[in-house]
């Protein structure tokens, strides 16, 4: 009969022939299907082994069998006896053993048969490469444990989802310092394979960071369908805009972001060369433009250009009102934004306007220069000779004045007197 | 007027012809001021609303016209705010015979209206003068155009002279005083009347006319041996400046 044993996953057990210790019956063809738990060998010791000797265990036979592969086939009593396995343990490639017990129709002696004993033994994986990829089972450091085996990394590394690898741990670092150096790991030296560095630059609103590159700048370019940064890149992030990887020899030189973050990640794979980088960054006040000043007015105090929290004084040449839209402001003050915009709008001055000059009784008056009724137009007032006539002159010029009214050397409204006493017709007469 | 010549348009524009219970005559001196006789208000019994004044043309037919819409020149009275007698006057007594008449509005001037210059305080008459006036003429019709006359300033004494001859025969004579003056020929002839009361006397100071006087009274017309008795403007000159300031 064939007779098939499933044991149970234990650390250890016994295998005995049948009917051990007495001698095994005739016509046997059992087999044992030892295991132990995953992570572990099955190493197995005969205590015992007394099986009908003959030419290659033709006969009577215990065959030890890891799959297909015979590791022995045993019979014989003594240890000196080729095919006796003596009290060596046999340790198989993995935790599963098979045991085939085979005898024929008939035993010339009474043979006892076998007594062994299995147990499971620790694998060091650690010390061996992984059979499947004969790759080391850990890119850094290895630790057997009982059944298994633990990876781990070296101080600055990470390890990595698949456990096995560790990748240099060079993310995490935010700037926020004003301006500052950063670079690819081990700059200048080239950097590991398989990093991917996050750097993440970010400094209060108000501020727009520059990145200045090193000449000192490669990372691995591949050239299909042009260039691109297939493997290796530094990709840019700007919040706002479409991220831009680089690559190449060629530094990048200065990049204005306009922003107060950007990320950068550097990312190789685990082949190909690249060189890193480094850049220093810095960081400007958000500017606030004026375009084209302020006409007929200005601005204190007097900068280039203006910048985040400047704070700007507006007045207005002599003559000029200050105007926020259509309403008269006496005074603006503002203040440059995060946003690099002013919080209020900025004003323009507008010419100063006198009104209508006064009519004058008995006179007429009309525009000598300038627009009607604007600062430095000059308003000449006459009377309406020969009946009425100023004091002093034949006209009076009046002058639109920063203060809004219309001035004269008099300072004061002209008036038309009557004229007395001189009728346009004379009464004298020549006759005598 | 008698003896004299009409007036050209134009030629006396501060001549106004004045209805105060009688025909009168005054003069322009401001854009609201009028002067003229007081004794020319005697007769005015209520108000200034009884005293009309016409300026701005040398025939007194044209301010009573009946005007059509389509006549450019419509002459109306000027209204009358108030009247400013001199306290001095003391009727029938003529002396300080001079009286202010303000006007409601402004007289805006132009070649028929414009106003004659006062003397100064201090200024001495000059030989002659001018005075017009819509008074009697010679033939003792009222006049219907402006009327003038260039007569010669009497020297005081001989006027003096021939008022007191005449209060012999005349009672209740005014006496010459210095505020008056005389103007007029020894032969007669020419002289003022009726109706020219409160009109000007007026002189010539380069090429301007002041007015020197004011036609106050006089015996009978353009008799010879008399003359005609004018209110001396120069002395008032104070006195008008500050009625006209007070209002």
């Amino acid at each position: 009969c064939v007779c098939v044993s499933v044991c149970k996953t234990v650390m250890y057990g016994q295998v005995q022939s049948p009917l051990y210790p007495k001698p095994y019956p005739t016509n046997v063809h059992q087999q044992w299907d030892l295991e132990v738990p995953r992570g572990y060998q099955l190493q197995i010791t005969f205590n015992y082994l007394d099986i009908e000797p003959s030419l290659n265990c033709y006969y009577d036979s215990l065959t030890v069998l890891h799959g297909k592969k015979v590791l022995g086939k045993f019979c014989g009593k003594n240890s000196w006896d080729p095919h006796h396995p003596g009290n060596k343990p046999i340790v198989s490639p993995s935790n599963r053993l098979q045991l085939v017990f085979v005898t024929d129709e008939s035993n010339t002696e009474k043979y006892l048969g076998f007594s062994a004993f299995y147990q499971a033994v620790d694998i060091d994986e650690c010390s061996t490469p992984d059979l499947n990829d004969s790759e080391l089972r850990c890119s850094q450091i290895c630790l057997n444990t009982l059944g298994s085996y633990l990876c781990t990394c070296s101080h600055g590394y990470q390890l990595q989802a698949d456990q096995h690898t560790c990748v240099l741990d060079c993310s995490g670092g935010v700037f926020t310092e004003p301006e500052g150096v950063l670079s690819s790991p081990g700059f200048p030296d080239a950097p590991p394979p398989g990093v991917n560095c996050l750097y993440k630059v970010s400094v209060q609103p108000g501020f727009h960071i520059t990145l200045n590159f090193s000449e000192n700048f490669h990372i691995e370019q591949i050239d299909v369908q042009g260039p691109s940064c297939l493997f290796h890149w530094l990709q840019v992030s700007v919040p706002g805009e479409a991220p831009k990887k680089l690559c190449g020899n060629k530094s990048p030189g200065i990049i204005h972001t306009g922003s107060h973050t950007v990320d950068l990640e550097f990312h190789t794979d685990g082949h190909g060369q690249s060189g890193g980088f480094s850049l220093r960054y810095t960081t400007q006040r958000v500017e606030c433009k004026i375009e084209g000043g302020i006409r007929n007015g200005r601005i204190t105090p007097n900068f280039p250009k203006y910048s985040y929290r400047d704070y700007i004084q507006v007045r207005c040449d002599t003559g000029y009102k200050l105007m926020m839209g259509e309403k008269e402001i006496q005074s603006y003050k503002s203040m440059c934004q995060e946003n690099g915009a002013w919080h209020l709008p900025l004003p323009e001055c507008r010419i100063i306007d006198c009104g209508e000059p006064e009519a004058l009784l008995n006179g007429e008056f009309k525009f000598l220069s300038g627009s009607k009724n604007e600062y430095r137009s000059v308003v000449q007032y006459h009377c309406n000779e020969p009946f009425y006539s100023f004091t002093k002159t034949k006209q009076v010029n009046l002058t639109c004045d920063a203060d809004r009214t219309w001035k004269g050397e008099e300072n004061e409204i002209p008036y038309c007197f009557p004229v007395c006493g001189r009728p346009v017709v004379d009464i004298a007469g020549l006759g005598r | 007027v008698l003896g004299g010549t009409q007036a050209k348009d134009n030629s006396f524009p501060w001549q106004v012809f004045l209805q105060a219970g009688g025909r009168g005559g005054a003069i322009v001196i401001g854009e609201k001021w009028l002067l003229t006789a007081a004794h020319n208000l005697d007769k005015i019994k209520q108000s200034q609303q009884e005293v009309k004044a016409y300026v701005g043309s040398n025939k007194v037919s044209e301010y009573f016209e009946v005007h059509r819409n389509t006549d450019p020149v419509i002459f109306h009275s000027l209204p009358i705010e108030s009247l400013h007698i001199h306290p001095g006057y003391k009727s029938p007594d003529y002396n300080n015979d001079i009286a202010l008449i303000k006007l409601a509005s402004s007289i805006t001037f132009k070649a028929s209206v414009m106003p004659v210059c006062l003397p100064d305080q201090d200024s001495q008459l000059e030989s002659f003068g001018w005075v017009s006036g819509f008074g009697v003429t010679e033939t003792y019709n009222t006049a219907n155009h402006l009327r003038y006359i260039r007569l010669p300033i009497v020297d005081q004494q001989v006027c003096h002279s021939s008022i007191e001859k005449m209060r012999e025969t005349v009672r209740d004579l005014s006496t010459l005083t210095e505020n008056m003056f005389c103007a007029g020929l020894p032969e007669g002839g020419k002289d003022t009347c009726q109706g020219d009361s409160g009109s000007g006397f007026v002189m010539k100071n380069n090429d301007t006319f002041y007015a020197a006087g004011i036609v106050s009274w006089g015996v009978d017309c353009g008799k010879p041996g008399r003359y005609g008795v004018y209110t001396r403007i120069a002395r008032y000159v104070d006195w008008i400046q500050k009625t006209m300031k007070e209002n």
